[in-house]
């Protein structure tokens, strides 16, 4: 069955999408099957592996208007398909709000194709509304992409409190896979002293890699394609491969 | 009557906050009385200028629980104040979802000290959601931070199409004041991109000023200080000193 991870960071801008798209297209490329499926209205992931937002994705499944199955999307690198966000999504926290098990929704729905894949990774929106919380309640793993500045250190204490709470009372098998730095810039000293802090707090949470600020990264987007095809010798391509490599061998143990 | 004007993009990490502090302070250093507000749950305006995210705040003056006047507090610079955001704001949009007038608790709310300020600035989170929905209600002013990367292009579209909404349906008053270019780089390719596209598609709305990639903008957060205050001469500082000027002539017409 297929590992299950999130990006996770209810501060905007942090680099979620970013990450769960170049880590999936890096697992693809070692020959892993993978789905991103995208739960943010926003559809920044969709866009950004040439997906059709316009198909049936994420929303119409979990509503149960799409089988899983079929709103499975290839996209231009070969092992990796997407599940597409649309902007009905927003709608979802008001839709659900009032339904007998309203967290649970995401994972019912996605249960029937989990053995299709070798890993299915979720990219989150901005907030830890129901949307999210169906995301946590599904995963096994989070991965929480932190920005090197002051002001996404703040979200981190309670974001660590959330996936705490929902592990006690809703999922207990979530677990943080990793904290990954992520727009960093070895010459700021704020960098330096965030990455500094944060790893003396959590040394066993935060990932080898660090991902650099890096032109590339944030040109792939445009032409929907991820960084390895984009521009395969770019820092941003290896930074992206030494992370999906630390991410195969944690979910090892 | 004050001038009221939101910082709105549902993109996140644009530099709603940054720009809301900042102009803020540029304001009250010509000598405006300045009340900014913080209407997001994870509250980065208000440490941004050392306010106390503890005591009552938008929430609590929202739901009725405090009176407005109670909720200003004052920060480091004279003439300006600030009203908290705290978490409970998050829970907003489902306690509000079923109320009569369900998008103009806020106005109501604040209607009774307008005449107090110069300037009221709401520093919105990066959703459409009821909150956001509150402040657009309420606002005269609207201006668009954008940050000059492609994702970032991505949904400002749709913000365009939510805003003339909004006007046509509930707030007839609302006006976009302009987009505002945001952690530019300029020896970087596609940081020129986007200002050139977005400058041609709204050549009256745009501002000249533009806020460059500045880490001190970066790094004043943490010191829970403005610009103007953490760093005098810095590019920052400038920036959003000629941006305040922009504002003040823009809102005079
Ligand atoms: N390492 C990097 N170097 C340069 N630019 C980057 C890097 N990582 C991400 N970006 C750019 O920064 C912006 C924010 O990144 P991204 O959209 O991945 O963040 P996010 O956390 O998904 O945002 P949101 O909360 O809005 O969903 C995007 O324009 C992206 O292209
Ligand atoms: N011009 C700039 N130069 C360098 N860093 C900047 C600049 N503007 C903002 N930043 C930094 O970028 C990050 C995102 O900015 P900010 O928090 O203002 O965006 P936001 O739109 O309010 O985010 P959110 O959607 O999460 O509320 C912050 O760490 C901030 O300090
Ligand atoms: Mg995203
Ligand atoms: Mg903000």
């Amino acid at each position: 069955s297929a590992e299950k991870i999130i990006f996770l960071n209810q501060k905007g801008g942090v680099g979620k999408t970013t990450t769960a798209v170049n880590v999936g297209s890096a697992l693809a490329q070692m020959g892993k099957r993978v789905l991103l499926v995208d739960i943010d209205s926003q559809s920044n992931m969709t866009s950004a592996v040439s997906a059709d937002s316009r198909l049936p994705g994420t929303y119409e499944v979990i509503v149960g208007q799409c089988s899983p199955r079929d709103a499975c999307q290839p996209t231009p690198v070969k092992n990796l398909f997407a599940m597409a966000g649309n902007i009905n999504l927003a709608g979802l926290n008001i839709e659900l709000v009032n339904e007998e098990s309203r967290e649970f929704f995401f994972k019912n729905a996605i249960a029937p194709i989990e053995d299709d894949w070798d890993y299915i990774l979720v990219d989150c929106p901005p907030s830890l509304g129901l949307v999210t919380m169906n995301a946590m309640c599904w995963a096994k793993y989070v991965i929480i992409p932190l920005q090197c500045e002051y002001l996404a250190m703040e979200g981190l204490n309670m974001l660590m409190r959330t996936i705490a709470n929902i592990k006690k009372s809703l999922n207990p098998d979530l677990a943080i896979l990793g904290i990954l730095f992520t727009m960093y810039s070895k010459r700021t000293k704020l960098a330096n002293d965030v990455v500094e802090d944060i790893s003396s707090f959590f040394p066993d949470l935060v990932f080898k890699t660090i991902i650099p600020r890096n032109v590339r990264l944030s040109e792939a987007p445009s032409h929907g394609l991820p960084i390895n095809v984009y521009d395969a010798s770019s820092a941003g391509t290896k930074s992206y491969q030494s992370l999906a490599e630390e991410v195969v061998s944690r979910v090892r143990k």
